[in-house]
């Protein structure tokens, strides 16, 4: 008998080829609701570190697509960790591998419900690998702060390597490379 | 509801399981 999970997952997968549109190059490459199937998948595709740059791998909510304009994402924000490209061969897959085993383990304790979902974008010289919460208001701070802890426990994260939260509206209307945080921890 | 929750060494062990 397969370990059901609370939740079912969706992998997404986005190749980033010039000649198609943003939304052509997202694919939803398939779903889970078992540990088992969690694995079996896990172990049959590349590691992040593998993907070319330019690559995304989401792992959403069934019914939440990995982009700003879902309703699920729209009020949100992320918790932001960024790796160094010579952090590359280390981290990036451990780091994507644990926020993913906080997912779909609920491991965010009475606030996994406001998790939506996890985007590792693989970039030539800075990786980030962003958790999206549901709801950014500043009355949920309390609970976005708890999973960004959660996330530097797991995460093993020293105080000096920190993690910043954003809002999406403040990611897309970026002036520059860098969004304001709205935390920083 | 209760929730379905899995400790990182559950979900480790169950990597190997056939």
């Amino acid at each position: 008998i397969k370990h059901p999970l609370h939740n079912t997952w969706v992998l997404w997968y986005y190749d980033n080829d010039r000649k198609k549109s943003w939304a052509e190059n997202l694919k939803e490459i398939t779903s889970f609701s078992t540990v088992e199937d969690f694995w079996s998948l896990y172990n049959h595709i590349k590691a992040a570190s593998e993907l070319k740059p330019g690559s995304d791998y989401s792992l959403f909510k069934k019914g939440i697509r990995p982009m700003w304009e879902d309703d699920a994402n729209k009020q949100g924000g992320r918790w932001l960790i960024s790796l160094e490209k010579r952090q590359r061969e280390i981290d990036l897959d451990n780091c994507w591998l644990e926020i993913m085993l906080c997912m779909i383990g609920e491991s965010f304790e009475g606030n996994a419900d406001e998790v939506n979902g996890a985007t590792v974008n693989v970039r030539p010289k800075v990786d980030k690998i962003g958790l999206w919460t549901a709801d950014a208001d500043k009355s949920k701070a309390d609970v976005n702060m708890a999973i960004g802890r959660k996330i530097k426990d797991r995460l093993n994260l020293s105080n000096r390597q920190q993690i910043h939260f954003q809002l999406h509206r403040d990611t897309q209307t970026k002036s520059g490379s860098a969004a304001k945080n709205t935390f920083s921890i | 509801g209760t929730r379905i929750v899995y400790e990182r060494s559950t979900l480790m062990h169950l990597r190997n399981s056939p």
